[in-house]
C-alpha cells in the first residue's frame, strides 16, 4: 500500500469530487424538480410498440452520452492522463459503462422504480422492446442497492474512480501504475466514509458492487451481440461510432 | 490506435 498523508487524502477527495460535478450530466436539483414527470401510459405503451432496432437505438444514443460525460471525468483523475495512451483506452473500454450505471443511482428514484430517461422517469416497462427484460431488471435491481447506500456526492465521485481505475483489466501496459492509482483512490474512499462518520461497513458493500458490474457489463454485451446477429446493418449505420468503438 | 480514433480523439480534446 502507498504512504498517503492526510492531506494528499484530503486534496484527492477535493479534485475528484470537483471531476465528479462538474462532469455528471445532471445535477441532483434538476432531477429532483424532475422527479414527478413520470411517463404516462399511453407514453409506455408508445416506447412498447416501438421496433427492437429503434428503441435500441435510442438506447445506444442516451448510453453514448453518458459515456462521453464519463470519459471526460477520466481525464479530470488525478493521475490519468499521465498514464499511457494504451492503458486509458483499456481502463474506459472496460469501465465506462460501469461508471455510467455506478453515476444511474443519482438519476435513479427507488419509491417509483423508476429511471431518468428520454425527459422523464421511466419504469422497466419502458425498455420491452428491447427483449432484454432480465438484463434490464438486474439494472434496476442494481441501482435501487446503490441508492440504498445513500452515497454523498463525494463518495460517488471516489466510487466512480475506483472503478475506472481498476488495475485487473487485460491488456494493461503499466499495471502497477494503475494499481498504485487505485490503491490512492481505495485510501481517499476509506478516508472519506470514516470523515463521513460511516460506520455501516459501506467499503464492503461497495466492494461487493465491483462484481456485480462485471456481471450486468456482460450481460450487455452478451445481449448486443444477439442484437447485432439479428440487425447487423442496424448497428452498423446507425449506432452511435463510440459505442461501436467501445462495444464492437 | 485506428481502432480507437474516437476515444482517442475525446482524450485528446482539452478539458472544457
Amino acid at each position: 500500500c502507498p504512504t498517503v498523508s492526510m492531506a494528499e487524502l484530503d486534496h484527492l477527495v477535493q479534485v475528484t469530487s470537483k471531476s465528479h460535478l462538474e462532469t455528471c450530466q445532471y445535477l441532483r436539483e434538476e432531477l429532483h424538480q424532475m422527479s414527478w414527470q413520470k411517463f404516462l401510459q399511453d407514453e409506455v405503451e408508445s416506447y412498447q410498440s416501438k421496433p427492437p432496432e429503434v428503441m435500441w437505438q435510442l438506447c445506444a444514443v442516451k448510453i453514448t452520452e453518458a459515456i462521453q460525460y464519463v470519459v471526460e471525468f477520466a481525464k479530470r483523475i488525478d493521475g490519468f492522463m499521465d498514464l499511457c495512451q494504451n492503458d486509458q483506452i483499456v481502463l474506459l473500454k472496460a469501465g465506462s459503462l460501469e461508471v455510467v450505471l455506478v453515476r444511474m443511482c443519482r438519476l435513479f428514484d427507488s419509491q417509483n422504480n423508476s429511471v431518468y430517461f428520454d425527459g422523464k422517469f421511466a419504469g422497466p416497462d419502458v425498455f420491452k422492446a428491447l427483449g432484454c427484460d432480465d438484463l434490464i431488471s438486474s439494472v434496476f435491481d442494481f441501482a435501487k442497492s446503490m441508492c440504498s447506500l445513500h452515497l454523498s456526492e463525494d463518495e460517488l465521485a471516489l466510487f466512480s474512480a475506483f472503478i475506472l481505475l481498476s488495475a485487473d483489466r487485460s491488456w494493461l501496459q503499466e499495471k502497477l501504475q494503475v494499481e498504485k492509482l487505485q490503491q490512492k483512490t481505495e485510501l481517499a474512499l476509506q478516508h472519506v466514509l470514516q470523515k463521513n462518520q460511516r460506520e455501516d461497513g459501506a467499503l464492503n458493500k461497495l466492494r461487493c458492487k465491483v462484481s456485480a458490474l462485471r456481471s450486468l457489463c456482460s450481460r450487455h454485451a452478451e445481449n448486443l451481440s444477439a442484437f447485432r446477429a439479428v440487425y447487423p446493418d442496424i448497428v452498423r449505420t446507425h449506432f452511435p461510432p463510440l459505442y461501436k468503438e467501445l462495444f464492437g | 490506435k485506428e481502432k480507437h480514433k474516437i476515444l482517442h480523439q475525446l482524450l485528446q480534446n482539452s478539458t472544457s
